[in-house]
């Protein structure tokens, strides 16, 4: 199979984390309202972990998606 | 607090553990739950009263992966545990992932500490977003009282104060990188890094991240103490020494070398030295500043021991700087002394005080 390049990976990553923590829309999306929505959620993750806000999925940011935590999202309802 | 600020509507909430752990003995879960429960009933009128048949408000299990929530655990890591706001139902119900392995101590994740946070949740708090809070979303181990003030006024909002309580002393919340006011515990390199102490916490300063990163020294180094007197890196070994008191542990990257904590003592200062300010090598002589009180210290890393000729003082050696240091950094001839909320920027060569800044202007404030 191909392997997942790295940014492939960390992207996945990133689209779950924010999807379970942030409600990032899940499913597909228009290609132009798929990166606006993402790049709104990482800011709002950014902003409440008190990071740089750049909306990039910078190392900082993909660190701390990294890190073990609760499964309780940081924002809003939890159904 | 969650959406519509969801509380338990009477005070004698009841809890049920459905099933254990294999990872600990039934009596360290129970423990471990019952502790975690009085951590908040401490704070609140909160009541909490064990079941074990039929349903209770907060029914508390281990699961892993897709356990009958529609909200799959995810293998070792990652999530640790989750719990619902309080309501009918799946409300206030506890899981912990099975998949993780749970302990009573720092050794992998510990139970109480995920446990008293995720029953936040099941009484109706939601995350902080204080790095030292109990529901701050990331785990991270550390001992002594978890709850900080954001906790207590969190809970205290929904439930209002326990009308019998002995008054706790909450943890302090996260030291605020641009009060004012802020001073350091200690400042020292690592691998390219700048890393700085404060309280329970250190900020790393990265050339190329913009932004300071706040975390606590627990979760990074647990062997570490909390409080941080002073620091160095010695790159040509490639160790960073930490003091706390009178003891002192050797980094390398991070993990902590074996055969730490040794005394203080062993570098040659006397038994009267009980704690160092500030630590700082200067790599140009191969020197290892040492500050107590108003007098400092060198000692030479190639030979192991102290100069002859210390201490010395600081203020007769040092002209324009204060009589006491907090923490010392060193670069490029540049030595900086950090004291209360005032910076020196100290020329080595032509031995002068060239700046005097604010003590956070290095955290971009």
């Amino acid at each position: 199979l191909p392997l997942l390049s790295e940014d492939k990976h960390n992207y996945l990553l990133a689209e779950k984390y924010l999807r379970r923590f942030y409600g990032l829309p899940a499913g597909l999306q228009g290609r132009h309202t798929s990166s606006g929505a993402f790049q709104t959620k990482i800011k709002e993750m950014q902003g409440f972990f008190n990071l740089k806000v750049t909306g990039n999925l910078d190392d900082n940011t993909l660190e701390l998606m990294k890190q073990a935590r609760c499964g309780v999202p940081d924002i809003g309802e939890y159904n | 607090h969650f959406p519509g600020h969801l509380k338990w509507q009477n005070n004698n909430v009841t809890f049920r553990i459905l099933n254990y752990t294999p990872d600990l003995k039934k009596v360290d879960v129970d423990r471990a739950i019952r502790n975690a429960l009085n951590v908040w009933a401490d704070v609140t009128p909160l009541t909490f009263k064990k079941l074990y048949h039929g349903n209770a408000d907060i029914m508390i299990s281990f699961g892993s992966k897709e356990h009958g929530d529609y909200n799959p655990f995810d293998g070792p890591n990652g999530l640790l545990a989750h719990a619902y706001p309080p309501g009918q139902g799946i409300g206030g119900d506890t899981h912990f992932d099975e998949d993780e392995q749970w302990t009573t101590d720092s050794s992998a994740y510990n139970l109480f500490i995920v446990a008293a946070h995720e029953l936040g949740h099941a009484l109706g708090m939601s995350h902080s977003a204080d790095p030292g809070a109990l529901m701050y979303p990331v785990y991270s181990y550390a001992t002594g009282y978890p709850l900080t003030e954001d906790d207590i006024e969190g809970i205290q909002a929904l439930y209002g104060p326990n009308p019998n309580a002995r008054k706790v002393k909450p943890k302090p919340d996260a030291p605020n990188k641009c009060d004012p006011e802020l001073s350091f515990d200690a400042v020292t390199e690592l691998r390219g890094e700048t890393i700085i102490f404060k309280d329970r916490f250190y900020w790393r300063l990265h050339p190329q991240m913009p932004e300071p990163e706040q975390t606590l020294i627990k979760s990074t180094w647990p062997s570490i103490p909390n409080k941080v007197d002073a620091a160095y890196e010695n790159p040509e070994k490639d160790i960073v020494i930490i003091f706390s008191g009178i003891r002192m542990w050797a980094l390398n990257g991070y993990n902590v070398v074996d055969g730490y904590p040794k005394y203080i003592h062993k570098l040659g200062l006397p038994k009267t030295v009980r704690k160092i300010d500030a630590a700082v090598h200067i790599g140009d002589t191969g020197k290892t500043l040492l500050f107590t009180d108003e007098d400092y210290w060198s000692y030479d890393e190639a030979t192991g021991t102290m100069d002859s000729g210390y201490p010395r003082s600081i203020e007769d050696d040092f002209p324009g700087m204060d009589d006491e240091v907090d923490a010392a950094a060193y670069h490029y001839g540049y030595l900086y002394f950090f004291h209360e909320h005032i910076q020196y920027e100290y020329s080595y060569t032509s031995r002068k005080v060239i700046r005097i800044l604010r003590t956070n202007s290095i955290l971009n404030c």
